[in-house]
């Protein structure tokens, strides 16, 4: 599984539609202060499935909807989408509980596209290829394929101390995670 | 279970020795258990040994050694278990020139496994990677993205 | 006193409101108090506005808007009461380009009463500097210091 | 007062004398990761009267001396002398209580020094134009020349976000040093 394209909408600063193409070898993401850059890596969070306001930077999940500016009115949703290239060898050899949500034709899909949305109501939705689906099949998918941890895959900025200011028990976790 | 968290444990260490040497050119650095007796329940601590100097817990080091043992340590993890693509977002800021040299080198190799993206604010970190995207704000508080060059950068992105 | 710390707080936010619009070129920012009738005991929160964007808590800027929030507040402290000398250890290390020739800009004008010592790895920093004194462990783990002019520093300090 | 000149031998990557001239504007220093520039900072905290181990980075106090390299032995001792230029106007016009241990000719020299010692056998000693003198003499020296609070004028590495991120109640602790 590689990660081919990020689009974002309606996600914090990000007001009009963006996409992002992520090629092989190295991306650099570049601009001033205050620009959105770390807001990148907290739509890629999010799309994962990630629940929790503090590590999105927030005080509650409806901060990740765009809230306006002096010229512009708040959003009525964020939606991010995460495409992946399903390479013949991502998937593990033993089988995994898809249970029946997950079709099994995506295995021989070209793409396979996770899909999350929130609205100022406070419904959410998440899609796989665009059919609706619950967050427990996404993180199914994602932990079958190596993304699903990611104590040591994403380095918050501010972060990269974090190991070693940890207490021993913590630094278990990281290991433990490599597994 | 017991047996693969030591196995685990110690190849993330061979690696981990390594990619310090790399890092400070030298020196020493070992991942302990505080606990060995209790495998299930230990937790790790971090001894390090930069050239020259004494051994020492690694709370004892400067801010851009702590942020170098760090970026050992995850780099160590990942190589064991690549993840399809990593972020790293301005881990090179507490860096000296010759360390995000470095750094930006080991983030060469490892794209060859897995794709690696970076955010920084370091031209030769920049120099480094296969394409950039700019971030902007011409509309004040609404981001957009761009594709950049290299040469591009003080014009587009100085604020 | 009650009147003494109110008096101090409208001073120091009135220039704090003003080293935030320099650093940022335009926006607001306000401290307020979180319990104006308890002038003995009340905690003190920042309002920001960065230009265009909303009003908003600190806690939610970036890591170089908080860095550049801060640096605005400590200079308008440093201002109403300035002491003989100031120590910023590696302040710019969050800062763009363009942000750490403002915050040069600044450190240049406070160097005018006070004494200014600033550790840096910016290249554009130490362009601002009076002087600049080299930091080396030719002998490892043996600091000594010598004084270096800009255009010796990649290769006396290049580790 | 203005700072003119910090003497540092035995304290932490210090093992020899070092000297450095403090001029007026603007004085920069650099060099690779873990050379000491940092320790440098914690020098003059240290001979400021500094008693936290921590906010020296250390686990106790004695971890301010050279603790030795691969190829040189331990300091028996830690030495930090800071040298201030006594302007004209440096002193306030209320009268300070020096007590009997400050001599009122110090309020006419053109220089004065504060050095701290600590040895390795715990001992140390506190000297102001090289005669010994009290830790409380030496905080009453800065106290009434504005060097003593330091909380707004030695940002260390990593902590200028404290502030930001610091409870309100925290923050006015700031404005208070102030008044
Ligand atoms: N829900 C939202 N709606 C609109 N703007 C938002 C929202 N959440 C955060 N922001 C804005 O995003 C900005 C921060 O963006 P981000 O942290 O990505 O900056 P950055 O490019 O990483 O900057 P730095 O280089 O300083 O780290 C803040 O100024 C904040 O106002
Ligand atoms: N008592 C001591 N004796 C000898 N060396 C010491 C002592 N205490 C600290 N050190 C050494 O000082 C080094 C750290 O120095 P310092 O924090 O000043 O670096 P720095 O120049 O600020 O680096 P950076 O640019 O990474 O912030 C460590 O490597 C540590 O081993
Ligand atoms: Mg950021
Ligand atoms: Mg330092």
């Amino acid at each position: 599984m590689k990660l081919r394209r990020i689009h974002i909408v309606g996600f914090k600063s990000f007001r009009n539609e963006v996409d992002i193409e992520i090629a092989d070898g190295v991306t650099g993401i570049v601009g001033p202060n205050g620009c959105g850059k770390s807001n990148i890596v907290d739509a890629i969070k999010w799309a994962m499935g990630d629940m929790s306001p503090t590590s999105l930077r927030g005080d509650s999940l409806s901060d990740v909807i765009f809230k306006g500016t002096e010229a512009y009115r708040a959003s009525g949703m964020a939606e991010v989408t995460l495409t992946f290239e399903n390479e013949a060898d991502s998937w593990p050899e033993e089988e995994i509980d898809w249970g029946e949500s997950i079709p099994r034709e995506y295995r021989d899909m070209a793409e396979i596209s996770i899909t999350r949305r929130l609205h100022r109501s406070g419904e959410s939705e998440y899609l796989m290829n665009n059919v609706e689906c619950r967050l427990r099949d996404i993180r199914n998918l994602l932990a079958g394929t190596g993304l699903g941890k990611q104590g040591y895959s994403i380095i918050e900025q501010g972060q990269v101390g974090f190991i070693v200011n940890a207490k021993p028990s913590e630094r278990r976790l990281l290991i433990e995670e490599a597994s | 279970s017991r047996r693969r968290f030591q196995a685990t444990f110690e190849k993330i260490n061979e690696k981990f020795q390594e990619y310090f040497r790399r890092m400070f050119r030298g020196g020493q650095a070992d991942l302990t258990l505080t606990e060995p007796d209790d495998l299930l329940d230990t937790g790790v601590d971090i001894d390090v040994q930069p050239p020259g100097k004494q051994l020492q817990n690694v709370s004892l080091l400067s801010g851009g050694e702590k942020a170098m043992t760090a970026t050992s340590l995850i780099f160590a993890i990942f190589t064991l278990k690549p993840s399809p693509f990593a972020i790293l977002d301005e881990v090179d800021a507490p860096l000296d020139e010759a360390n995000v040299g470095r750094y930006s080198h080991m983030v060469r190799e490892l794209s060859e496994t897995s794709q690696m993206i970076l955010i920084t604010h370091n031209r030769r970190t920049m120099e480094g990677c296969d394409r950039l995207y700019g971030v902007t704000m011409q509309d004040a508080g609404v981001s957009k993205v761009v594709s950049v060059k290299l040469d591009e950068i003080d014009d587009r992105l100085a604020s």
